[in-house]
């Protein structure tokens, strides 16, 4: 069973200690604000209104003993610091840090966590990458240096199937799903256009207009698609 | 020329202008705190020390004008819906709003707006769904219905080769990556490990011990597989 501690229960740590209590980790949530704490109750294993600057309160409630320990103290730089010079001092090395700057990140890092986490930057950035071309709707990068682009079907693809289309061979990139509209009728006898969307698409499907294929690949493929169809 | 407008500098807001700006897009910052706006300047088109709930001062800008306006105020409800009640009437369509907190994201999308972000949380169903599976790395959802998922290949797979595993066919997964170790000599001669990435793996590759493979898929695919190997 794994067991995890949640120092810092802003939005982002309040949403991480209850998403993994949820699906069956013990969550020990911790934060000074009691609002917080009475917030929480019920909704993790345990949640105690301690400062994570405190040694003492920390190994009194045995935080070493933890599979990990989310240390989710963005605004306050000190307070995440101290926090994890003692995190490490009492030997704990599985820590995941939010951080709220570059600046913060830095800081974190020379003291040796590796895992740091800056949500509003990355989402930010994947968002910017998803406006950049008004055929996008939707990119994102992975750690494996692929990223996932969402596109509107270029003209020159329609009509076209997969095998003809011959994605992996021409251009290195697989796609993933296409996104279509379909004709459907209601009880009451209405036409209505329905989303639908082809997660397993095989050779023999045929792209059509409007489409929106959704594609991954290593990044400087995607991007050379990208820049080709638009 | 794609042009933005940003409103709310906050970490979020802030990121996406300076991005979007340093790929090419013309961006609007706006924001009521000085400091930002100083802080900002020389890194969007312009910077602008406005109130966005001032209708007057968002037409003499012609934010009417915008390919889209993205809605950065987080954290105070009242602007940001009060901000989103004129973007609407002003005719604006292509409106991004970041929100913090479900009862925020409820009442943005009873105005219409369909583009909500809530970076907080999306990054902490990552970093949870990450740590729930000792053996997965890393765990993406994305809006296609596919999963990606990182994880320390089982022992039941190694020494195959992807031609025998035959996972699209068997799991209905497929392989975007191999991560593994290769040994290497340094120009002092020392024997050292290097981490390196297959990222176009084909049917000959073999599985080897301790290789991390990434894999996409349907979401039940990717759940199914890794209740399976864990
Ligand atoms: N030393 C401490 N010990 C315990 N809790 C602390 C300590 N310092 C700050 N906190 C708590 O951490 C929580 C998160 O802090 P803060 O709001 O600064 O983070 P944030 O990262 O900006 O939040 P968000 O995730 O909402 O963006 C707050 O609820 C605060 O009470
Ligand atoms: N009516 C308004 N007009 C212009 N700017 C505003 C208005 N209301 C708030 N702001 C600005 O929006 C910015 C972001 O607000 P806030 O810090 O509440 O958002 P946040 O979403 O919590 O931030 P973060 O992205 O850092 O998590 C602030 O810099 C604030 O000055």
């Amino acid at each position: 069973m794994a067991k995890y501690a949640v120092i810092g229960l802003g939005k982002f740590g309040f949403n991480t200690a209850t998403t993994l209590f949820e699906n069956g980790a013990e969550v020990m949530a911790i934060d000074t604000n009691q609002v917080l704490i009475d917030e929480i109750s019920g909704r993790v294993t345990v949640a105690i209104n301690m400062n994570s600057t405190d040694e003492k309160a920390l190994k009194a409630n045995k935080i070493q003993d933890m599979d990990g320990v989310i240390l989710a103290i963005g605004n306050d730089i000190e307070e995440s610091v101290l926090t994890a010079v003692i995190l490490k001092k009492l030997g704990i090395s599985n820590i995941y840090a939010k951080v709220d700057s570059k600046v913060h990140a830095r800081i974190l890092e020379l003291l040796g966590i590796r895992n740091i986490i800056f949500p509003e930057e990355q989402i930010a950035h994947q968002l910017a990458n998803t406006l950049l071309s008004s055929s996008i709707l939707e990119y994102i990068d992975i750690s494996s240096g692929h990223s996932i682009v969402e596109l509107v079907v270029p003209e020159t693809w329609t009509g076209k199937t997969l095998q003809e289309l011959a994605l992996p061979t021409e251009k290195g990139v697989n796609i993933i799903a296409i996104k279509y509209t379909a004709k459907n009728v209601t009880e009451d006898g209405e036409n209505i256009l329905e989303r639908r969307i082809n997660d397993m698409p095989g050779a023999n499907d045929v792209i059509k207009d409007g489409d929106i294929i959704v594609l991954i690949g290593p990044k400087a493929k995607i991007n050379d698609l990208i820049n080709e169809s638009v």
